[in-house]
């Protein structure tokens, strides 16, 4: 519905009369002093008498700041000249927020905050679509950072609020996505990534309740990405926000480890299977308390190392992902009696989506299979006091399991099937000793080369890229190569090519 | 085995709006307070100039070994950051006071004539921040309260 | 074969956390110290 008459003349005059406030210096020392008198004024012109006169005085507020930029983007210092109106606006929010409600009252700021945040969305979403390709992302940015970084000042109220604040942003970043606002995708990975908006969202909010948040944030990014990284290729545009993701996760890997390890499955069910060195970033990680034994150590005896009985968190639900609900009752039956056989020869045609080369399977169905499979054989060994071993993983429904889909997948299918056990070769726990393991069984009781071949190829296309390499890949691969009893070395796709042989080797050598 | 995947529709249309914006993206001084004198933007300095930030410049051990001038300019010039933070401390270490009424630094020149609750008195070296120099001044009464 | 991860401007060996001092996604070396916005006393605000 439209402004009353008159109305959009008085919001104009008050947000300047603020500017014009805000900038007069003295009050850059003391902001108080000119916001009590404001707010007289804002209640004069009525602007605070009810929900709807302040709703209408942001979104105006907030469209004049938008069009400001784009009036004076091609100005010189156009910025200066922009940021120094958006700051004095943003800091009105804030101190309304904060001065909002008794200062005990935390819903009413909150309450103000989200109905601001969600005017701000609102105006990107239709502005994006009006200019579309002539979308300006630096006057949102601003309002954005600025708003976070005055309501992240150490103060008290705000400190009171921290969570909540978060969570607002978070959830405002998350309709921002870049797969929702393309045009302003790299003013949202400079959002979610500032060092003030990582230090809260990771360290300072207590018992990591800003872990599950930011890893769905995440997963917005990955899954933007995924299409444009599926193709090696990455025109400039993507290979900018792909390089400012690697940017970010190294943050991430350094100084919180335990947060990629807990949600690591959640990111490879998003990150596309030929992403390989972000993946294994992701792949990498191990918790701070934990000393990596040299995987290149001769005889390192993995089943002796203190953390390998670990269970590492999962924190996402997977045993969930398997849809639908009369796959996993079947999938359980069978686990509990090997029984029927018939289970097996339909797996396939339950992980099977289409025909469509290159996307004919279920990804993160395979993954939360493996895993769950994976899990019940750890925990049915574990049910016998003891732990996974050659021997141990043997002769056992679940193992079933994972030879029929060796056996009766196609090369697409057993590749995915292959990578989501990869994928569990992390630091020393129980799933990278099962699944270690397991993947060395099923190469060696391989009924036919192109499977021993095939899982070859998924431990060395990660074990060639770039650095870094999971801890668990790496013993895998040592063990592939050096124990006889996989007789390695006597496969012609070892020697298919002098190249991948002198590789293998240069490998070998710096095992032994 | 998985090949290459052709972009679907929705993709592209959010390809060319991601293009579009590459060409205008946000510079780290977009999500910084504006800096009333030095913006972060990097100047291209001669190359025999240090390129890489100086290891531990963000302690104050590295800002005590910086000159009282050096450390006056940080203060004034870098306000509000980390910087001016650090030349803060550094110069609070070299016995330099704060005197928030003037917004100068003051440092004894020998022991003070008059000592009591509210103030001291004596002869002092402060730096003036708008002849950028320093000054002796005789006779000054430095009042705590005005002691940050 | 993926980037050279050690040359996207970030200190991987440093003992101490990255974040705080995080250029940002696209910034080539970390934010320095008269780059990082801190809560000073509000004296120290001369303007």
């Amino acid at each position: 519905v439209d402004d009353p008459p008159g109305f959009q003349e008085r919001a104009e005059y008050l947000l300047k009369d603020w500017v014009a406030i805000h900038l007069n210096t003295s009050n850059s020392r003391d902001p108080l002093k000119g916001f009590s008198v404001f707010v007289a004024k804002m209640n004069m012109h009525g602007i605070l008498k009810g929900d709807e006169p302040l709703t209408r005085f942001f979104r105006f507020a907030t469209q004049y700041c938008i069009d400001l930029t784009y009036r004076n983007m091609n100005e010189p210092a156009a910025k200066t000249k922009i940021f120094s109106f958006i700051d004095a606006y943003v800091r009105l929010i804030a101190l309304l927020v904060k001065h909002s409600g008794e200062s005990g009252n935390t819903s009413t700021k909150l309450n103000l905050l989200n109905k601001i945040l969600g005017i701000v969305v609102g105006l990107l979403l239709q502005d994006q679509e009006i200019h579309t390709t002539a979308f300006q992302q630096v006057g949102y940015h601003r309002i954005f950072v600025t708003l976070f970084l005055e309501l992240s000042a150490s103060d008290p109220v705000l400190e009171n609020i921290s969570l909540s604040v978060i969570t607002a942003f978070c959830h405002t970043f998350h309709l921002l996505r870049p797969a929702a606002a393309p045009g302003f995708c790299y003013s949202w990975l400079e959002l979610i990534s500032h060092r003030v908006f990582l230090g809260r969202i990771l360290a300072m909010i207590p018992q990591q309740k800003g872990w599950y948040m930011y890893s769905q944030l995440l997963i917005d990014l990955f899954k933007y990405l995924a299409p444009f990284l599926r193709n090696a290729e990455l025109a400039k545009p993507v290979h900018h926000l792909y390089k400012g993701t690697l940017r970010v996760l190294l943050v991430l890997l350094h100084d919180f480890p335990e947060f990629l390890c807990d949600y690591h499955f959640a990111f490879c069910d998003v990150i596309p299977p030929n992403c390989i060195q972000m993946r294994n970033l992701i792949l990498s990680p191990y918790p701070r308390s934990m000393r990596l034994p040299d995987p290149f150590t001769p005889n390192l005896k993995v089943d002796m190392l203190n953390d390998i009985g670990g269970s590492p968190r999962v924190s996402i639900n997977y045993a969930a992902a398997i849809q639908p609900a009369s796959f996993k009752k079947d999938l359980d039956s069978y686990l509990k009696a090997r029984a029927p056989v018939t289970f097996l020869s339909e797996l396939r045609s339950n992980l099977q989506i289409s025909n469509d080369v290159g996307s004919r399977y279920n990804i993160p169905l395979m993954n939360a299979l493996v895993l769950y499979v994976g899990t019940q054989a750890i925990a049915h060994i574990r049910s016998k006091n003891l732990g996974p071993t050659m021997a141990t993983i043997v002769h056992s429904a679940h193992m079933d399991i994972f030879q029929n889909l060796a056996v009766d997948l196609d090369t697409e299918g057993r590749y995915l099937f292959l990578n989501a056990i990869a994928n569990q070769l992390r630091y020393p726990n129980s799933h990278t000793h099962y699944f270690s393991c397991c993947i060395l069984y099923l190469f060696g009781e391989a009924n036919s080369e192109a499977i021993q071949e095939q899982i070859t190829r998924v431990l060395l296309e990660r074990l060639i890229v770039n650095r870094p390499h999971p801890w668990g890949l790496l013993i895998t691969f040592i063990e592939l190569i050096k124990n006889p009893v996989y007789k390695f070395w006597e496969h012609d796709f070892v020697h298919c090519a002098p190249e991948i042989a002198r590789l293998f080797e240069s490998v070998a050598k710096s095992c032994m | 085995p998985l090949g290459t995947s052709k972009l679907q529709k929705e993709h592209q249309i959010q390809f060319q709006r991601m293009e579009a914006a590459y060409y205008h993206l946000p510079t780290p001084s977009d999500s910084e307070r504006l800096r009333p004198y030095l913006q972060r933007q990097p100047v291209q300095t001669p190359a025999h100039f240090p390129q890489q930030q100086l290891p531990h410049s963000d302690t104050v051990e590295f800002f005590q070994r910086l000159s009282p001038e050096t450390l006056f300019f940080v203060f004034y010039y870098m306000e509000g950051t980390k910087a001016q933070y650090l030349a803060a401390k550094a110069l609070k270490k070299q016995s330099w006071r704060f005197h928030t009424k003037y917004m100068m630094w003051f440092q004894r020149h020998e022991e003070p004539k008059v000592i009591n609750e509210e103030y001291e008195q004596g002869t002092y070296i402060y730096f003036d921040y708008e002849k950028w120099g320093q000054r002796k001044k005789e006779g000054f009464t430095f009042e705590y309260k005005y002691l940050e | 074969m993926g980037q050279d991860l050690m040359a996207l401007g970030l200190n991987l060996t440093a003992s101490d956390n990255l974040y705080p001092s995080f250029g940002g996604p696209f910034a080539d070396a970390p934010a320095r110290p008269q780059d990082i916005d801190y809560s000073v006393p509000p004296e120290y605000l001369i303007n």
